[in-house]
């Protein structure tokens, strides 16, 4: 696991709650806003799971701690995003809060009914963007969340021990979370 | 004798990605080649914290900087470690991925006397 330049992460008392938004403006049309709301729901407690930081959703996008949008190619953080693939979002190091997804992509939150060839998992995404948005950098274990790729049609959900260690340093461990409880694929990686 | 028939062998790239997917042209490319569009590798790699901006970065010309940066590519993402741009490199770069650098040390590059 990698951290930002100078190990940013959320500076408040932990354990603590950061609150998250969806922006009413920039939003895709080929997903419902609710089945939006549960990918990221369930995204987001991937990561409280292992670490003492709650997530919960708020209408109140302007004074929200992490704020998600779908955008289209230039949008003013100097990172355009480049349409149907190449790049598919980006989530910016603490306390920036910022989380942006590429509007072009085709955007799935189940393969059953989007079949198309270059269908992107949303929540797979969102996980790793929530990553960044916490303080996580790239890993170069190919098995975690913080992978930088993602193939088309692929899913990559579960945290691997790679990624906990990683976040559970900035954060420490939720004292419900038992490392001894993931599966045996989750702990391959770091054997 | 009979002469063997020559074979051809054609390698393609699993085509995802419409950004990069013109890096496929570049298979097979080494050190000393001069292709056209090795310079939009070229920005791939700045782009994503592998390649220091310099006054050859806007060449076609796969030169030392290049070759150290493909290398660097290689052995964070895990692939082999060939300095060139091997089938391997190519689809890797083509895979869709995040806008975010990836971390690593400082780029160095030493001038070395010969």
């Amino acid at each position: 696991y990698n951290y930002f330049k100078g190990k940013p992460r959320w500076s408040r008392a932990i354990p603590t709650t950061l609150t998250y938004a969806f922006s009413p403006n920039y939003i895709v049309s080929n997903l419902k806003l609710s089945d939006i709301k549960v990918t990221f729901r369930q995204a987001f407690s991937r990561w409280s799971a292992v670490i003492p930081l709650n997530f919960t959703e708020t209408e109140d996008y302007g004074f929200s701690d992490i704020k998600i949008g779908f955008y289209s190619g230039d949008h003013d953080d100097g990172e355009p995003f480049d349409g149907v693939l190449g790049v598919l979002a980006h989530g910016f190091s603490p306390e920036s809060g910022k989380l942006h997804l590429d509007a072009a992509e085709t955007w799935a939150v189940d393969f059953e009914s989007e079949k198309s060839g270059v269908a992107i998992d949303l929540e797979s995404v969102a996980t790793h963007e929530i990553g960044h948005v916490l303080g996580l950098a790239h890993s170069f274990v190919k098995e975690s969340v913080m992978y930088p790729s993602l193939k088309p049609r692929e899913k990559k959900l579960d945290l691997k021990v790679d990624d906990i260690e990683g976040i559970q340093e900035l954060y420490g461990s939720n004292p419900k979370f038992n490392m001894e409880s993931l599966s045996q694929s989750d702990t391959s990686s770091s054997n | 004798r009979r002469t063997p028939l020559e074979t051809t062998t054609i390698t393609t790239v699993d085509h995802h990605n419409s950004t990069w997917h013109e890096f496929e042209n570049l298979l097979d490319t080494s050190k000393g080649s001069h292709v056209s569009g090795i310079s939009e590798v070229k920005k791939y790699l700045q782009r994503f914290g592998y390649l220091k901006f310099s006054n050859t970065s806007s060449s076609d010309k796969f030169d030392n900087e290049f070759e150290v940066a493909v290398t660097r590519y290689q052995r964070k993402l895990g692939l082999t470690v060939t300095g060139n741009l091997d089938y391997e490199t190519i689809s890797q770069m083509t895979l869709p991925r995040c806008g975010m650098r990836d971390t690593l040390p400082p780029l160095k590059f030493h001038a070395i006397q010969h």
